[in-house]
């Protein structure tokens, strides 16, 4: 599971038999108490009643699997549904997908905007004629644009799901110990040979790598590596290619935090300064993106996902190689994609696209998916953001 | 000697936590994704929010509302504009 924390939002996305909404009511009064949101319910921020109003609420799930294991409203999208309409106004919900297959679940809300009102909902463009102005044109503009993507894939390869067991990935941090402190030995003969004038150094060398006082720290140095979450974690990210969705070469300040479970099942945050823009003026950008992983290795239940708002294209990594990228790590029998894209220039209302898709956002998920066939193609045109959904099966 | 940046991301790991997690009970992978919008943008935050706005909050906070999830911290990722937790379960 993870918690992104924003300045004006905060991202919750949670595994197994957790119970996320209950935490709702706490989440509201901690941005009214701590941060100094606008707040209702009460007339003081420290009243434990106190509940900041949001500016606007996502909630999405994949279909259920085993909702009898499921506690408090999410046991079925109906209760979670009323969940949450018992505590914002306005929600809609929604079910994308085959009902009868992998369908996924969004519940949102339309933007609040008695808290922060539109600069100008119309403007007048100068020939007489009046324009709406997109959404995110409103919000400023010097605002980056938003977007989600999330992968959701099932059925994952079994051979290749080992990798995210505790054994496997300590056998393999076991071996690279191994190959180090080899690779550290080799050096350290060659930078004694080389001051000895190729005298017999071996016994200095043993020193280092076998002597009765260097033998306790080290064992445990590599009992540490090949057992803590974190380092197995970093261990598999390595190993598996996720540490390369989003390659230091294109992102240099990129930085991924991974943890292995035990005894099995991973999990890995990932966040992720902007590429460099030609035309910074310091060469960088301010804007900083997350990404997060989160598998279940297990055959009876096998899952892995994937989320970013890392922006697809530009100076970085298109959204089809990032796509292609994390289903080549995970290999899942079947799969989705979902693209939340705010509305921006390109989608502006006022320009003509009758009977066209309403965005670039499709267009961007066209290239098809080496090895998989797409069964479903849905496309949703809400107020302020477009949705697509794809899912593909293994050919 | 390196140095890292001011904005380079700084990572703290719960050792408390991390070190005795077992998942063996964990059955179900797909997620509940939940996002809660306070204002449209970073630059755009209510007169009475701190500055920082949420990330203002500390973890400690934010354990209390996770404890009725059922998560723990695992970890922290922090950087300028975004902190990410890496949780349990």
């Amino acid at each position: 599971s993870s918690l992104f924390v924003f300045p004006h939002k905060l991202i919750l996305k949670t595994c197994g038999t957790t119970t996320l909404l209950l935490g709702l009511q706490r989440l509201l009064h901690i941005a009214a108490q701590h941060a100094g949101f606008p707040f209702a319910n009460a007339s003081r921020a420290t009243d434990i009643k106190a509940a900041a109003t949001p500016y606007r609420v996502f909630y999405s799930r994949k279909n259920f699997l085993f909702p009898d294991k499921q506690q408090g409203p999410h046991r079925s999208w109906k209760q979670e549904v009323k969940y949450l309409d018992d505590m914002f106004e306005g929600g809609s919900a929604y079910m994308v997908g085959k009902m009868n297959g992998d369908h996924w679940y969004l519940y949102i809300t339309s933007p609040n905007e008695s808290i922060t009102p539109p600069r100008t909902p119309e403007e007048n463009d100068g020939r007489g004629h009046i324009a709406r102005i997109p959404a995110s044109i409103l919000r400023g503009a010097d605002e980056p644009s938003d977007e989600t993507l999330e992968i959701l894939m099932t059925d994952l390869d079994e051979e290749n799901a080992k990798q995210f067991y505790l054994d496997n990935a300590s056998a393999l941090a076991s071996e690279q110990l191994a190959a180090r402190a080899q690779k550290a030995r080799d050096e350290a003969r060659q930078s004694l040979g080389d001051l000895t004038n190729g005298q017999q150094i071996d016994e200095d060398v043993d020193v280092f790598s076998n002597g009765s006082d260097a033998e306790a720290p080290e064992q445990v140095l590599t009992e540490a590596l090949t057992t803590e979450g974190h380092a197995l974690g970093t261990v598999v990210s390595e190993a598996c290619g996720l540490s390369n969705v989003y390659p230091t070469s294109r992102y240099p300040d990129a930085r991924v935090d991974a943890y292995l479970f035990s005894p099995c099942g991973f999990s890995a945050n990932g966040v992720v300064p902007a590429a460099p823009q030609g035309n910074a003026e310091d060469g960088k950008s301010s804007s900083i993106h997350y990404f997060t992983v989160h598998v279940t290795p297990e055959p009876n239940c096998s899952f892995a996902s994937f989320e970013t708002n890392v922006p697809g294209g530009q100076s970085g990594r298109t959204t089809s190689e990032i796509i292609e990228h994390v289903v080549d790590i995970f290999k899942p029998g079947r799969f989705s994609v979902t693209l939340f894209e705010a509305k921006g220039r390109a989608a502006d209302p006022n320009v003509a696209n009758e009977g066209k898709l309403p965005s670039t956002s499709s267009q961007r998920l066209l290239a098809p998916v080496p090895g998989y066939r797409r069964l479903d193609r849905i496309v949703h045109d809400f107020e302020d953001y477009d949705l697509v959904f794809r899912f593909y099966e293994k050919e | 000697t390196f140095s890292p940046s001011e904005g380079t991301p700084h990572l703290t790991i719960n050792h408390d936590v991390a070190a005795e997690l077992d998942s063996s009970n964990a059955f179900e992978g797909p997620e509940k994704l939940l996002e809660v919008w306070f204002a449209p943008s970073p630059t755009s935050l209510p007169p009475s929010a701190q500055p920082n706005g949420l990330k203002a909050v500390s973890a400690d906070e934010w354990v209390g509302m996770l404890d009725m999830v059922n998560c723990k911290i695992l970890s922290v990722l922090e950087s300028e504009t975004v902190d990410a937790y890496l949780l349990s379960e």
